[in-house]
C-alpha cells in the first residue's frame, strides 16, 4: 500500500527552521533527509498503485532516483523498456528525458506508437555522473496535463555508432506538433 | 570553435574562445544581446578576528574578506551539439565543474552545476558562490521572488553612509527561495532588459556590485559558529569525503514586462517536474483518464 502521509509528515516536521536554514547538527540533518526519504519512497508505491490501475496490470514499475548522477540499472541493462512521464502541472509540458545506457543505437516510439526523431545519444565525459554506463540516451518527450505519456524504448544493433543526425546551428528545430492535452 | 557558441531558435549563448566562461547571452526575438560572465568563486570563511571572535557558520555568514577567490582562472570545456541538446561542458577543478544547455523550443539557459568535495586541506573554510557580472545599471539592487507570492526589491546596505563599496556579509545575503531577478531600476529608460537566475532550491544570495548577481551553492566550514551547536557546518556526504552538491539556475534575458510570464511557469517546472517511471518491455498499456 503507498501512502502519501508519510511524506506529508516528513515535510511537516521539516517545517522547523532548523530544517528549513540548516542550522542544525549534523545528525539532525541526516535524519531529516532520512524521513524525507522514506515519505519518497511511500509516495513512489502510491504513484506506481495508481498507474497499474489505470493500466489494469500488475507489470513492476521502477523510479530511477539516481538520474541527476546518470544511475538508472534498469535502462542500462534492459534493452527493452517503457518509460512513462506523469505530468503535475496544469499545462503542456516537453520534457528533455536523459537516461544512462550500454548501447549506442536506440528506437523510441510515442505514446500513438510513431517514432520519435531525433532521438541523440552522448558519450558521458568523465565529470558527467556517477554511473557506470558509458552513454546516455537523450529523447524528447512530452505530457498533457495532469496526465501521462508512455514512451517505448527498443536497443537496436549494441555496436553501431549513434544515429545523430547533427543539429545545424541556427537551423530552428521544429518540435514534434503532439496532441494537446 | 574560434568562436564558440550554442543556439537554439530563442537565444544564442557565446563563450570566451580562451577562458572558456560565458560570455553573452542574445535573446534572438527581441534583438536583445547582454554580456554576460559567469564563475564559480569561493569566500574564505572566518574564524574569528581582531574585530570579532565570530566564525562564519551555519547561523552566519560572515567571509574573511570582502573578495571571494576565483576556483579558477579559466575552465576547460566540452563543446556538444546534437540534435536535441547543445552544451558547453566547463571543468573549473576537480571540485567544480558545470554544464550549460540549450534544448530545441526552451527559452532559457540551463546550468547544471557540480561543487564538491570542497577541498579543505589548507585549513580553509570555503563558501562557494555562482557570480553573473553584466553591465547592467542597478544601482545596487536587485529582486526576489518567493513561488511567485512576492517579488521584493533589495538593496545592498551600504555600511557606513557615503561608503560606495558594500561587503559580502550576513546583513548582505537575502535567501533566494526562487527566481532572482537582475534588472535596471526604473527609471532607467535605457534599459529595459532584466536578466532572471531561477534557483532549484532556496540559496544566498546578493547584488554587491552594480549588475552582479550572486548564489551561495554549497559552504564548508571548519569552525563552529559558537551559536550552540558546538559543530562546525561541515557534511561529510556519501563517501566521507564531503559532501558533492549539484543543482540548476535556469537563466532568462528578456524585456522587464515581458520576464514574468517567462520565469513564472518554469519555476513551478522546477519545483513539480514530471515524474519519470520505467517499466521492462512494453510496460503497463495506461489509458489517459
Amino acid at each position: 500500500p503507498g501512502d502519501s502521509s508519510v511524506l506529508r509528515e516528513a515535510v511537516a516536521v521539516a517545517q522547523h527552521h532548523d530544517a528549513v536554514a540548516g542550522t542544525e547538527r549534523q545528525h539532525v540533518a541526516d535524519d531529516y533527509a532520512r524521513q524525507l526519504a522514506k515519505g519518497w519512497d511511500s509516495c513512489q508505491v502510491l504513484v506506481a498503485n495508481a498507474l497499474s490501475l489505470l493500466g489494469g496490470t500488475k507489470e513492476p514499475l521502477v523510479f530511477c532516483n539516481g538520474l541527476n548522477i546518470s544511475v538508472c540499472p534498469l535502462s542500462e541493462t534492459t534493452p527493452h523498456f517503457t518509460v512513462i512521464l506523469y505530468n503535475p502541472l496544469a499545462w503542456d509540458v516537453s520534457w528533455p528525458v536523459r537516461l544512462p545506457v550500454r548501447a549506442t543505437s536506440y528506437a523510441v516510439t510515442d505514446p500513438q506508437g510513431r517514432p520519435v526523431v531525433p532521438v541523440s545519444g552522448v558519450t558521458r565525459r568523465l565529470w558527467g555522473g556517477a554511473g557506470g554506463a558509458p552513454g546516455e540516451l537523450l529523447f524528447q518527450a512530452w505530457a498533457p496535463p495532469l496526465g501521462f505519456s508512455t514512451f517505448e524504448v527498443k536497443q537496436l544493433s549494441p555496436g553501431s555508432t549513434w544515429d545523430t543526425p547533427g543539429w545545424p546551428s541556427g537551423t530552428p528545430w521544429d518540435p514534434p506538433r503532439w496532441p494537446s492535452g | 570553435e574560434p568562436e564558440p557558441q550554442i543556439e537554439n531558435e530563442h537565444l544564442r549563448v557565446r563563450f570566451d574562445p580562451i577562458m572558456g566562461h560565458l560570455l553573452e547571452i542574445q535573446n534572438l526575438a527581441k534583438g536583445i544581446s547582454l554580456p554576460v560572465f559567469q564563475s564559480f568563486y569561493w569566500y574564505n570563511a572566518s574564524a574569528g578576528d581582531g574585530l570579532s571572535p565570530q566564525a562564519s557558520g551555519a547561523y552566519i555568514f560572515r567571509p574573511d574578506a570582502a573578495t571571494p577567490v576565483p576556483v579558477a582562472k579559466r575552465a576547460a570545456t566540452h563543446l556538444l551539439k546534437t540534435a536535441l541538446v547543445q552544451e558547453v561542458q566547463q571543468n573549473f577543478s576537480q571540485w567544480c565543474s558545470q554544464v550549460l544547455r540549450l534544448r530545441p523550443g526552451q527559452p532559457y539557459l540551463e546550468l547544471e552545476w557540480t561543487v564538491g568535495p570542497i577541498p579543505v586541506g589548507d585549513g580553509l573554510g570555503k563558501e562557494v558562490i555562482s557570480r553573473f557580472e553584466t553591465p547592467l545599471r542597478t544601482a545596487g539592487r536587485f529582486y526576489t521572488d518567493s513561488n511567485g507570492r512576492q517579488v521584493l526589491q533589495r538593496r545592498a546596505h551600504l555600511g557606513t553612509p557615503g561608503a560606495g563599496q558594500s561587503t559580502p556579509g550576513a546583513g548582505q545575503s537575502t535567501p533566494e527561495p526562487r527566481p532572482t531577478l537582475l534588472t535596471p531600476v526604473p527609471p532607467v529608460q535605457d534599459q529595459k532588459v532584466q536578466l532572471t537566475v531561477l534557483t532549484d532550491r532556496s540559496q544566498g544570495g546578493s547584488s554587491l556590485q552594480d549588475g552582479s548577481l550572486e548564489l551561495m551553492v554549497h559552504r564548508r566550514l571548519l569552525h563552529d559558529d559558537n551559536r550552540g551547536l558546538a559543530e562546525a557546518l561541515d557534511e561529510p556526504g556519501a563517501d566521507g569525503r564531503g559532501l558533492v552538491v549539484r543543482g540548476r539556475h535556469l537563466v532568462l534575458l528578456d524585456t522587464v514586462e515581458a520576464s514574468p510570464e517567462q520565469h513564472r511557469p518554469r519555476a513551478q517546472e522546477m519545483v513539480t517536474p514530471p515524474t519519470v517511471v520505467l517499466a521492462p518491455g512494453t510496460g503497463p498499456h495506461l489509458r489517459q483518464p
